[in-house]
């Protein structure tokens, strides 16, 4: 599959979508 | 007698998993006869010797076997039920001496502790929990998820289990609104839990805040996935899926499993692999288990197909024994078995 097609990746997803979404 | 089995043959011990190699070592026949439900693995503390024991779940009895000599078992010990049908074994990971049981009719009912203590000779069993429950996944450090839908919404609630199989500790994940159909952890990641929905969402929660991460909508190419496993690796999220209701339009043959790439950030998702059934092979997928990188599925031909999952493609083909078709395939989690049930209450061990 092509990556590109996926979007910027950030290693560290975890923690940010946990530091963007409500407590 | 306490012994209902059949040695099959003698082959010697191998703690590799290599699905060419698999062979009908022996078989455990209920001596109730009943319908076979599930079969799991798990380790038990028998007189002092923790041994790694095979779990076998008819209608209305979930039997405990300890490992003898090379390729036998012994049933130690039967809880019965008497009102409620037994619908699943829940398998814990990294935990002995208990087994957890899910009981229902078409919905789960009740998740239930089975406890026995072979030096008391004593037995225990405890409601864990009770309502309309449609998913449940026994998870690492003693917690097990489930979702139950009350009477205006959805529950999702983490449970930990105390030494006596009561819960110690409790704990509600953010709902949300869709029928979760299944739930995997991630590999790697213990503070992390997916769900796929019958919209065909998977979402991501947070276990230690209760946070709803991501709901990922990954297309209706296939419904009413089932996943199996999860890993996260370079920042991208691989998902191993399983799907009943698949029919064969892949010009590759039917597909069984399929692993798909998230990307968490961006919610987009895309197919990296399907996992069909060789050319030839009748049938299509009727359960399934994934360990490692390998899955296996009962066909509704009656056969067994197991796959490399980083091969790409089906590594070992595995036919009924006797008249009756398989219902049920599982990976021990003790061992390099593969667990086989047949209807009629036969466990066969590979």
């Amino acid at each position: 599959c092509n990556q590109a097609d996926l979007g910027p990746i950030s290693i560290n997803w975890f923690e940010e979508l946990s530091s963007e979404a409500l407590p | 007698h306490s012994i209902e089995q059949t040695e099959i043959t003698d082959v010697p011990t191998c703690d590799t998993l290599n699905p060419g190699n698999l062979q009908l070592v022996s078989k455990l026949k209920n001596p109730s006869g009943s319908c076979s439900v599930d079969v799991s693995a798990t380790w038990w503390e028998i007189a002092g010797v923790k041994e790694p024991c095979i779990i076998t779940a008819c209608e209305y009895a979930i039997s405990l076997w300890k490992p003898l000599d090379i390729w036998q078992w012994e049933k130690m010990y039967s809880w019965h039920f008497t009102e409620v049908p037994v619908l699943q074994i829940v398998p814990m990971p990294d935990v002995c001496n208990l087994v957890c049981v899910a009981l229902g009719n078409l919905e789960i009912r009740e998740i239930r502790v089975l406890l026995w203590f072979s030096d008391a000779k004593s037995e225990n069993q405890v409601l864990l929990s009770s309502g309309n429950i449609q998913a449940v996944l026994g998870l690492t450090k003693r917690r097990l998820v489930s979702s139950s839908r009350t009477l205006c919404d959805q529950q999702v609630e983490i449970v930990t289990i105390a030494e006596d199989g009561g819960s110690k500790e409790k704990q509600f994940l953010m709902p949300i609104e869709e029928t979760i159909q299944t739930f995997a952890e991630v590999q790697g990641m213990q503070e992390a839990l997916l769900g796929t929905t019958i919209m065909n969402n998977i979402v991501i929660w947070n276990l230690k805040t209760g946070q709803l991460l991501r709901k990922i909508y990954i297309g209706d190419a296939y419904q009413a996935s089932i996943c199996h496993k999860a890993y996260s690796e370079m920042g991208l999220l691989f998902v191993v899926l399983s799907h009943p209701c698949a029919k064969e339009k892949e010009p590759s043959g039917s597909p069984v499993f399929q692993l798909i790439v998230i990307n968490p950030k961006t919610a987009l998702s895309m197919g990296v692999m399907l996992y069909c059934l060789p050319q030839g092979q009748a049938g299509r997928f009727l359960e399934g288990d994934v360990k490692d990188n390998f899955a296996a599925a009962v066909l509704t031909s009656g056969t067994i197909a197991i796959w490399d999952l980083l091969l790409g493609h089906c590594t070992a083909l595995l036919p009924p024994v006797s008249d009756q078709n398989w219902s049920f395939v599982k990976w021990s989690g003790t061992d390099s078995h593969l667990l086989a049930g047949q209807k009629d209450g036969s466990i066969f061990v590979y």
